[in-house]
């Protein structure tokens, strides 16, 4: 079993060796990608060999080969569909963000509460009531992205679980209680930004 | 010195206490803020502890007196002034965000390439030209939120430095190779979703 600090930093790995993939090369080192990530080389090669990529001495990791086992690992050749609620300011931003797709995922679906916003599109997608959910797991939507108040984010997190759901990115600053089974990532970016004045 | 795990954790405090505190609680237990971080009270109780911040047995630390002095030691009690660079899709929704005043922020400039964008409004705020950012350490901005193109951030970044800015908070999927004196706190929503499939 790979360590759950391992899997966090696959994604950055993943970010970079796109990248590296982007220019053209065939092969990169650990060095290189410890330069790239401002990481420790022996700490990359100690993830990498979780899953078995092993560097040829003097060349490195096939990139093709590190890419596609990564994203294997992180069940991303599989397309992701997933919901957005809240079709407000953070919601538009990231109903048309084409970032997501480096990771194979889709916003196919945007829900709302106001009736002023139902039956309009955002990035390409209707807004739907919220009141209407139905069953996301049986149309393959097992993750959300909640950009609703803090106010309403619990309880429309515990909908999205009812509905089908088991993966949640909450950009609500506030903590979901949610069943352990469900995987949550909680992104305040007001708390990132409330950091900096001490260093500063 | 507070170690810096500290550090990271206090806004969460100040978040929770914060909440406490509107719903007119005069002491709260260290038992209760970890039930809402879902952190361990222990683990709070040392944290406290580092800036003084001692409970009283049976009822706990006074919730006026805490806030005061996490936002004394996080310097929120002094308005930050931060610019924002970048005024596309997340940059308007920052812009106009309210969530920052918990922290005491203030986005007071906004700037922008596009000919087509500068000289226009976003969050009241009127962008200008990237191209003339003059002396933001001299007007009091120390701080700035990058909304920029991968790209273009590194670049833009040196000269947010050159042009006295202290901490960033960078919302581009890169890595910022800064001098160690400049705080830099990336986020990278994607990568955050990326995580989500593999525990799914
Ligand atoms: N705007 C930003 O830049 C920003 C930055 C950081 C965090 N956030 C957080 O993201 C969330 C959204 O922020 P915003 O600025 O987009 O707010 P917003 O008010 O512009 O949008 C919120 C949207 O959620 C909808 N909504 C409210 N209750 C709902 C419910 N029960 N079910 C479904 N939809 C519901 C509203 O109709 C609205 O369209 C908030 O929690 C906020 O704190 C926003
Ligand atoms: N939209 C989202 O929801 C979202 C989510 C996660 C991350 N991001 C990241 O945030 C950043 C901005 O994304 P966006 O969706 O707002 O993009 P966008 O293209 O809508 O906006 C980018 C803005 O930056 C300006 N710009 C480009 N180069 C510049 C320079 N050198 N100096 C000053 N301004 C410059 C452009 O004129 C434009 O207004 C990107 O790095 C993106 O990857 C966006």
């Amino acid at each position: 079993k790979i360590p759950d600090e391992t899997v966090r930093r696959l994604p950055q790995y993943l970010r970079a060796v796109s990248f590296v993939h982007k220019q053209g090369c065939k092969y990169v080192s650990s060095q290189e990608l410890a330069e790239r990530l401002h990481m420790k080389s022996p700490q990359i090669r100690k993830d990498l060999s979780y899953f078995g990529a092993f560097g040829v001495k003097g060349t490195g990791y096939p990139v093709e080969t590190l890419l596609g086992r990564i994203r294997e690992i992180l069940k991303l050749n599989t397309p992701q569909k997933a919901a957005l609620i809240g079709a407000g300011r953070l919601g538009k931003a990231l109903a048309s963000y084409p970032g997501f797709r480096l990771y194979g995922f889709d916003i196919v679906e945007v829900f709302d509460r106001s009736p002023r916003k139902i039956g309009r599109k955002i990035g390409g997608v209707e807004i739907k009531d919220v009141a209407h959910l139905g069953d996301l797991g049986k149309r393959g939507i097992r993750l959300a992205l909640l950009a609703v108040p803090a106010g309403a984010a619990q309880e429309v997190a515990e909908r999205l679980v009812e509905a089908g759901v088991r993966g949640i990115l909450n950009l609500a600053p506030c903590y979901l209680k949610l069943p352990k089974r469900i995987k949550v990532v909680t992104i305040d970016i007001a708390m990132e930004l409330g950091i900096l004045p001490y260093y500063v």
